[in-house]
């Protein structure tokens, strides 16, 4: 079973 | 703020392209274009959308300026302009409103609108510079086709390129199926060509739901390049003649 990720966790926030 | 575009069509398109992905949304005019950059209320997907200050003639600006636009309201003035129409975007440095003028080739008819801007407190997230092992050049039409047809099956959709080329597949409760593209390369319409640039072979699983929302851009060019790297956001870009929209969606990763 595969669960979406968000981009947070490979985009940083400045 | 003062831009004139030739084509209100592609405006049009560009938000018809970004419009049921992000509700409110500034656009920031500097030096380079007018340049967006949003996510999506769930943190999966993000838009990216840049128009060059060159696809402008001409782009007055004295200083950069954040236009808080809602989409919505920004799509019931839009729809007033023909596509053919000569556009003018039009804001003062602290501005309240935006204000478009739609004129048409002929010069006889001017419409002019203006829409209230609101204040957007929005965060940019720094997005890598990123060598991606995959890069899928295709038909937009035929990538908004697969995401449509495999949507039936199932929620997600896995996306493996290799040498022998990129293959879209799913399940679901009726069944499976999947969509296998080969490299081609077509001389006389390139558009139509398939290309595949491979460092190393790629596997990862997407929902479909945000695909056939990012295929909404395929008005703006007959060409798509995918971008993927194992466990990182696939990019999908629609490049313009002088601008891009880019959409990044986060993977599904198995625990």
């Amino acid at each position: 079973v595969k669960s979406q990720t968000t981009l947070g966790r490979f985009f940083s926030l400045p | 703020l003062e831009a004139r575009l030739e084509q209100a069509g592609v405006l049009k398109k560009v938000v018809d392209a970004i419009k049921d992905l992000v509700q409110d949304c500034n656009f920031d005019c500097n030096d380079s274009g007018i340049a967006l950059q949003a996510m999506d209320n769930s943190h999966v997907a993000l838009v990216s959308m840049l128009l060059k200050s060159e696809g402008f003639s001409p782009y007055r600006l004295d200083r950069n300026v954040a236009l808080g636009v809602n989409l919505t309201s920004l799509t019931k003035v839009l729809r007033c302009a023909q596509n053919e129409d000569i556009l003018t975007l039009k804001a003062e440095d602290a501005p309240d409103t935006l204000s478009l003028v739609f004129e048409n080739a002929e010069n006889d008819r001017i419409s002019e609108y203006e829409i209230k801007l609101m204040d957007i407190d929005q965060e940019h997230l720094g997005i890598p510079e990123t060598e991606y092992a995959a890069a899928i050049s295709m038909p937009s039409a035929e990538f908004q086709r697969i995401c449509r047809d495999l949507n039936q099956l199932s929620e997600s959709v896995a996306i493996e390129a290799s040498k022998e080329g990129v293959k879209f597949s799913c399940s679901g409760d009726i069944g499976s199926g999947s969509v296998t593209l080969r490299q081609h390369n077509n001389v006389d319409r390139p558009e139509l060509s398939t290309k595949i640039e491979l460092t190393e072979p790629v596997a990862l699983t997407f929902s479909l739901k945000y695909l056939v929302n990012f295929c909404k851009a395929s008005a703006l060019s007959s060409v798509v390049t995918l971008s993927l790297s194992n466990e990182v956001p696939l990019l999908v870009e629609y490049a313009m003649g002088s601008g891009f929209v880019r959409f990044y969606l986060a993977p599904k990763i198995g625990e």
